[in-house]
Formats: C-alpha cells, structure tokens, sequence
C-alpha cells in the first residue's frame, strides 16, 4: 500500500457516497445512468469472487463488500425507490457493444485460463469502459447538476491515482507490473480527460457544468 | 521482474 494508492481508493469510495448523498437528498436519481451503475455491479461481482479463495487483508475484503453492496443499492434506488426521477430515454447507450467486446479481450488476454482469472480480466476490461454510458448521457443533455460531476470528478481521481500508484510500484517492487491492469487503466483515465477539462475549467470556477452546443 | 495481476488492488 502506498499513497496513491491509498488516496486513490479512499477516492473511489467518496465518489460512491456523493452519489448516494446526491439521490438521497435530491430524492432523484435524474442525470444518473442505470447502465454505468449495472456495469459497475458486474464489474465488481465478478472481479471481487476471489473472496471465497483469497484472503489478502480486512481492509481489502472490507472494501470488496462496500463497492458490491453499495452499487447494488444504488440500482435498487434507481430502479425501485426513486424510479420515476429516472428517465430510461437519454440512458440509450448499447451495453452489448461493451460487454461483447471485453468478453473477447478477457479470453484473449488474461494470467491464467481458469474462470476465476478469466472473469477478473473481463472486470477490468469493462471497469475501463463502464462510464461510456453515463458520459454519453451527460454529453446528450449537455449539462449536468454539479454534485453529479463531483461525483464523476472523484471516480476519475480514483483512476488518474493508480497511475502513479503502478509507477511507485514498479520501481519498489523490482519491476513487477501488471500489464492488464495498466493498459486498462491508461484508457480509462483518458476517457475522463474531456470531463475534467470542463470541470477544472468551469466547476470549479463556481460555474455550471455546461457543455458547449 | 515479472507481469502478474496485483491481488491486493481493487
């Protein structure tokens, strides 16, 4: 565990409370994507079924638990509790084009062809795609309530963070590197490069999250 | 050196 690492995930962790905090007190889920947050659920359950095989540290499994249960809450508030403040007709992005896609690459690219390995690869090929959809809502709206882009700003901050955290541990743990991980990651961070242009650009210049026409 | 999947990451 190093910094960056360390900052990284307590950042992806705040980026799930802003978005639960953002439904709950808005008691709306409007501008939120159904589709990214069910991609996030089956990039999680099937990356974390190591739980039953690998025991690494409470912190980990702890962590595990907290992104399966949280995001399968989120999909329970959105599809039960706050249903009618979502609108299925901007979330019009075909999932089928990402998950076809990374089913392919994690049976081509992988560690070890076993279920349990294969599956893992699959999650981090879909985790590094998962926002499409809810990037492509924003970009059909245009706009967005700036309490979602914090949340968007904090999920990227959790990917832009493991860059430097693979670097500091390539260089302390003599030149171990994941290569599957990295360049899924690479892709991930760069996907959220317009976003924060605009953020760091307006955001947080106390402006609107506006797109131009 | 070596390439393997780091199992402590999440």
């Amino acid at each position: 565990m190093n910094i960056f690492r360390l900052l990284g995930d307590l950042s992806h962790l705040a980026s799930i409370l802003i978005l639960l905090h953002k439904i709950q007190t808005t008691r709306s889920c409007r501008g939120i994507s159904f589709k990214t947050q069910a991609l996030y659920v089956t990039v999680f359950v099937t990356r974390y079924l190591d739980i039953f095989t690998d025991w690494v540290s409470l912190y980990n499994f702890t962590m595990k638990i907290f992104f399966i249960a949280s995001t399968c809450y989120i999909l329970y508030l959105m599809k039960m509790k706050y249903r009618p403040t979502h609108d299925p007709s901007i979330d019009t992005f075909r999932v089928e084009y990402l998950l076809g896609p990374c089913a392919l690459l994690a049976l081509l690219f992988h560690y070890r062809f076993t279920v349990l390995e294969v599956l893992w690869s699959f999650s981090i090929f879909l985790e590094s795609v998962a926002i499409l959809p809810q990037l492509f809502m924003l970009q059909r709206t245009g706009e967005a309530e700036t309490i979602t882009t914090h949340y968007l700003a904090a999920l990227g901050a959790y990917r832009a963070l493991y860059i430097p955290n693979w670097i500091y541990r390539y260089f302390t743990e003599s030149g171990q590197i994941d290569p599957i991980a990295v360049t899924a990651g690479l892709v991930q961070t760069a996907l959220y490069l317009d976003f924060f242009y605009v953020y760091f650009t307006k955001v947080l210049q106390g402006q609107k999250f506006e797109l131009p026409a | 050196t070596g390439t393997e999947r780091s199992k402590d990451e999440l």
